[in-house]
């Protein structure tokens, strides 16, 4: 279904997610 | 400037004035200050020194300080402002910043920008994609063909690359980006907005007149 590649990548890639960074408080 | 500037020094080696922070973000003195108390809890994890390494930086991210992931370790590169293989409070509120709800929209496809200019070259070249691609699908468990690949880069490349010279310059990643907004997605994260109730331990360290 993802013929864009960096849409693949972005919404895929936990490591580009930051958000957990303020769930391990 | 009370306790907060001369303890925090001390302490925490690259510390900047939260006042001078706010002023240089789109943070306000007291989100400077809440985004302290996080910056301790990470920086304090795996050793106590003030300053954030990869290992807590991926801890913090993962709950695994072994987990090796190459998304996270080029943010970690891009955080790491002043290329010292650390984060300093500085370089952590700064390049935060960016994620802001508030941040220019120009600093975030800047900054999209080179999280996938792997090598730094000032182009996202082919290469670099693919690799993303190889490294995504190894982190998802996913399996697919190397023609499949291919494909999804030639589509990708079609559409992104303009000038047809096999990389992706700035300008054509405003433009790609501008076509297709979803992919600014990740650069904004609406828990800035909410820092200061996420982080309310800060009042107590702050000497700032503001709060």
């Amino acid at each position: 279904p993802f013929y864009n590649a960096f849409e693949f990548i972005s919404s895929m890639s936990s490591g580009f997610d930051l958000s957990s960074l303020f769930e391990s408080k | 400037m009370g306790c907060f500037h001369s303890t925090a020094s001390k302490q925490f080696p690259g510390h900047e004035d939260p006042v001078i922070l706010a002023s240089q973000t789109a943070f306000s003195v007291s989100e400077v200050e809440a985004l302290f108390e996080l910056y301790k809890s990470i920086s304090s994890s795996v050793i106590d020194d003030g300053l954030i390494n990869k290992e807590e930086f991926q801890l913090a991210l993962f709950k695994n300080r072994k987990k090796e992931n190459l998304f996270a370790n080029r943010i970690f590169e891009l955080f790491d402002v002043k290329k010292k293989g650390v984060i300093d409070f500085g370089d952590f509120v700064k390049s935060l910043s960016v994620f802001h709800p508030n941040a220019p929209h120009e600093d975030k496809i800047d900054f999209s920008f080179k999280l996938y200019d792997l090598d730094g070259t000032g182009f996202i070249e082919r290469q670099e994609v693919k690799q993303m691609l190889i490294a995504l699908l190894c982190e998802s468990g996913m399996k697919l063909a190397d023609e499949t690949v291919e494909i999804i880069l030639d589509k990708t490349f079609l559409e992104a690359d303009v000038n047809q010279d096999g990389k992706i310059d700035k300008s054509e990643w405003q433009n790609f980006v501008r076509q297709n907004p979803s992919l600014l997605k990740i650069m904004t994260l609406p828990y800035l907005r909410d820092i200061t109730t996420t982080f309310p331990s800060f009042v107590f360290h702050s000497e700032v007149d503001e709060i």
